[in-house]
């Protein structure tokens, strides 16, 4: 899970970063969607009548960074992906547009990382998640019944439990267990989607749901830091989807791109420079909404 | 054809981040 959340980390950072400048310079724009808080769709656009489906790059390695901080041309054949399924998928139009981001940043992806990064004064976020769908409340919606946490550890551990009510609405709870012993939880939650510690805890740390009758055991190196260390964004530019049709083609998963040594998933891809200006896209935009 | 020039930088600081990671935990 550290990654893939790190990633979307990474990809609402770059969508704030592109609605600030849009705010800048005055380019009207729609947020689509904010239903469920859950739903991933919150941060979508909408630009001048068109939806925008934006695609984020996450660059984490270092020789990448300065070639691309010394250079942001280091980016014109970076490639353009948009994951094969998507694409097939009828969420976009062939008038909509995909706008193609990236994040330059470094993760801190080990345990010696993210103690480096605390010596040095930087923010972490350290999140255990749960995977099994009775915690998360997905084989049956109810309560979990009263949550009492254990601290195996020599020290009191301050943590922040994320879950949802019986509505659905999400639940941050501050709790401290004191060392060696247990707190309960106040609420009563439906779904516990993770904890979040604010150091990594030397210890284990029992979770006991007294309506699942089980313990889930969040062991030290089941803390992922999904804290992204940022340095720049770039909007590199944008296409419709059926011009992105046109040029784009189909790329094997397992490929290498400049930006990832490995592609994940079968792409469409074409070379960033063959993208369209975003400052053009804003001007169509501009122009849109004054007629 | 885009040129470096076209590229749009923009700045970065923790608030993006903070944002993400807000996102992301209530995304699991």
């Amino acid at each position: 899970p550290g990654p893939r959340l790190r990633k979307i980390v990474a990809g609402v950072a770059v969508e704030l970063a592109l609605r600030r400048w849009l705010d800048a310079n005055q380019v009207p724009y729609d947020l689509l969607g904010a239903t469920a808080f859950t739903e991933r769709d919150k941060y979508d656009l909408r630009l001048g009548g068109r939806r925008v489906d934006l695609k984020s790059f996450f660059i984490t390695d270092r020789d990448d960074i300065t070639a691309l901080r010394h250079d942001p041309g280091w980016l014109l054949d970076a490639a353009a992906l948009v994951p094969e399924d998507q694409f097939n998928s009828h969420k976009l139009e062939d008038g909509d547009v995909y706008v193609f981001g990236f994040l330059a940043g470094l993760e801190a992806r080990q345990q010696a990382d993210t103690r480096r990064v605390l010596d040095a004064g930087q923010p972490v976020e350290l999140v255990a998640t749960f995977v099994d769908d009775d915690w998360l409340g997905r084989a049956q919606w109810r309560s979990l019944g009263t949550l009492t946490l254990h601290n195996d550890g020599p020290l009191p551990l301050e943590l922040e439990v994320g879950g949802q009510g019986r509505d659905r609405e999400a639940i941050v709870e501050p709790l401290v267990v004191p060392a060696e012993a247990r707190a309960a939880v106040a609420a009563r939650l439906y779904a516990l989607l993770y904890l979040r510690a604010f150091q990594p805890p030397p210890a284990g740390v029992d979770v006991r749901s007294s309506a699942l009758h089980r313990t889930h055991s969040v062991l030290p190196s089941d803390w992922h830091n999904i804290w992204v260390y940022g340095m720049d964004v770039f909007i590199a530019g944008w296409l419709t989807k059926g011009e992105f049709r046109e040029r784009s083609r189909r790329l094997p998963a397992g490929s290498r791109v400049k930006q990832y040594p490995r592609t994940q998933t079968v792409n469409r891809s074409l070379p960033i420079r063959d993208l369209r200006p975003i400052t053009e896209l804003a001007r169509r935009i501009k122009d849109f909404a004054s007629r | 054809m885009l040129t470096a020039l076209d590229l749009l930088r923009l700045p970065y600081d923790d608030s993006l981040t903070r944002a993400g990671v807000e996102y992301a935990k209530k995304s699991l």
